[in-house]
């Protein structure tokens, strides 16, 4: 059990160090107890464009999500799920951060399916399918902006 | 496995939706208000969100379609799956698995495959539901739903919380 | 004192009332106990778009944000402070609406100043001074990017 | 009166910056983590926020700049006002009000005011801050200041907490 564990957090923490990088900064996953991993937490360093090490909380709204987002890819990298479903995960970063996201969304969705919900142009314009939904008379619809070429 | 339709029936704002889903990366826009997280909180609901505060309702019965001053009998969600590789344990290549409430409350899940063109449909126990789904990793405390407003929650849960998510995967 | 708040409430129930209306929906204020407001709260009837009145509760992310800055704009009509600091209002709001209250803050700045931090377009464009922030070895600094006439 | 200068001193990541604020509306934009809502916790140290956890830190100490390894001996943030109109009860045209924090816990309220071009400041009293600030209707619950991700609070706050941002108008 401990080494099924001990395993999973390697290769975990191998992802997020690499994804951390790739997003400008140093990050890496830390057990509170290595010799019995299950009766501690799991802790995250990370510091964003290269600051010092810093706790979580002094994090500001978009690195902290800058940070979910890489936890979550690292995960997802190891075992994928079939889907994910992303409720405006941008909504907090700047335009090029949300445009860096939109890129991993592209890179993990040759894995599984990504269905994200977004109000930005740098995530939206790089989705393979787009669905627009609108209201009429109370009631939802929706219709197909763009479809994958198989869709036709 | 890989999700190929939603459908919504009388669920909030949706009156009778079908959404296919490709592979790949599919983007949701639409004006505020409009009723995109109403389709997160449909593809919850079947995944077996116990409560209705999880899924922005007050009770089950909120979840029906209310219009022009009347609700509907009942709301269901179906999600489709494509199970040509037969991970979801039922011989079909198509496969649903929906779950409907009704106005007086009843709120049962259902097992949906195609003999031919003909669709057939079982009442199935929601902990068969959970079993199907945590095979899948889907559902359960995993990470892949994120609400709206959700996203830091994973940087502000406890390390003993962060670190449970690893024991799923395990 | 309860004429004086019964006069105030009516005024910022007047205002609500106009403000809602301009950013498409029908919204009021109403006391919980009208007989003596002190013994109850104050509660906001809003539906957005014109879809049926509903409670709070059952709105979207925009609808809320929305509410809340109508709300805001009431009271800042009647009895404007100094000045106003917004940090990512329009964060949930779509293109339109974040065009809408960009507009709105323009008008209500004649009265009262306005420091607005925003990713959005919208909102950036509408601005008469725009500030600039970045880090340079985790030292923050500020450069003006576009300065009112005045400011020369 | 209307707010003139932002002055930050060693104030987060903020070491020695002063912001011109003109009348009308001002946007202030920049990367992520490049200290904006910095300068909004600035204004609210001024305004007298109590708790450092309402200014996203620890302790009052972690408002301190720390930069290459030390923290700074002390942070300072400095509201500097147009007074013509005399709605601040002191005899000049350009007031301030500030606070310090030192290292070793020190923590003072300053009102700063010129006789000619001589920079005059003494030590005042929280309540005095709050009392001048309160005439302005600025600081305690009003709407004047709204934190990142707060926006919806307004809504989500009871009944009874919302008529109140009535009485402190009345
Ligand atoms: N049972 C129901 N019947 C009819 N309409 C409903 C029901 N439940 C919720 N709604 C409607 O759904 C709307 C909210 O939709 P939703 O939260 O999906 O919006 P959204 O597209 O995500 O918007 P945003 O961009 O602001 O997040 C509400 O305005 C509400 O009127
Ligand atoms: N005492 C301190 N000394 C030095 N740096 C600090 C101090 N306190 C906070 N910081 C830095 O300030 C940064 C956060 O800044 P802030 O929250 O203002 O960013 P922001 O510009 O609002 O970003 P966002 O667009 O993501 O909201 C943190 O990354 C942290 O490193
Ligand atoms: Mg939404
Ligand atoms: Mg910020």
């Amino acid at each position: 059990k401990k080494e099924v564990f001990m395993e999973i957090f390697k290769k975990v923490s191998k992802n997020f160090q690499e994804i951390y990088r790739s997003i400008g900064g140093r990050g890496r996953l830390r057990l509170e107890n290595p010799e019995d991993p299950f009766q501690g937490g799991l802790l995250i360093d990370a510091s964003p464009q290269n600051k010092k090490l810093q706790s979580l909380d002094m994090m500001s709204g978009g690195e902290k999500s800058l940070t979910a987002l890489a936890f979550l890819f690292a995960i997802q990298r190891l075992t994928p799920a079939p889907f994910y479903v992303l409720d405006e995960v941008d909504a907090t970063l700047d335009a090029k951060n949300a445009s860096l996201i939109g890129d991993m969304i592209k890179n993990a969705s040759r894995d599984s399916q990504f269905i994200v919900i977004s109000h930005r142009e740098q995530m939206i314009s790089k989705a393979d399918t787009l669905y627009g939904v609108y209201m009429e008379n109370g009631i939802s619809k929706v219709v197909g902006i763009k479809l994958d070429s198989e869709e036709g | 496995v890989s999700l190929s339709e939603i459908h919504l029936k009388n669920f909030k704002s949706f009156k009778d939706t079908k959404l296919k889903i490709p592979l790949g990366f599919t983007a949701i826009v639409g004006p505020n208000g409009s009723g995109k997280s109403n389709i997160v909180d449909g593809i919850c609901f079947v995944l077996g969100k116990t409560s209705p505060r999880s899924l922005r309702a007050d009770r089950f019965k909120d979840l029906i379609t209310y219009y022009r001053g009347k609700r509907a009998e009942y709301a269901e969600v179906t999600l489709f799956f494509d199970n040509r590789d037969r991970r979801i344990p039922v011989d079909g290549d198509r496969v649903g698995i929906s779950r409907k409430v009704k106005l007086k409350g009843e709120n049962n899940y259902y097992l949906i495959w195609y003999q031919g063109e003909v669709e057939r449909r079982r009442k199935i126990r929601k902990s068969e539901v959970i079993d199907i789904f945590s095979r899948l990793s889907l559902g359960g405390e995993r990470l892949n739903i994120i609400l709206q407003g959700d996203v830091t929650k994973i940087v502000e849960m406890s390390p003993k919380e962060r670190r449970k998510l690893l024991d799923e995967i395990s």
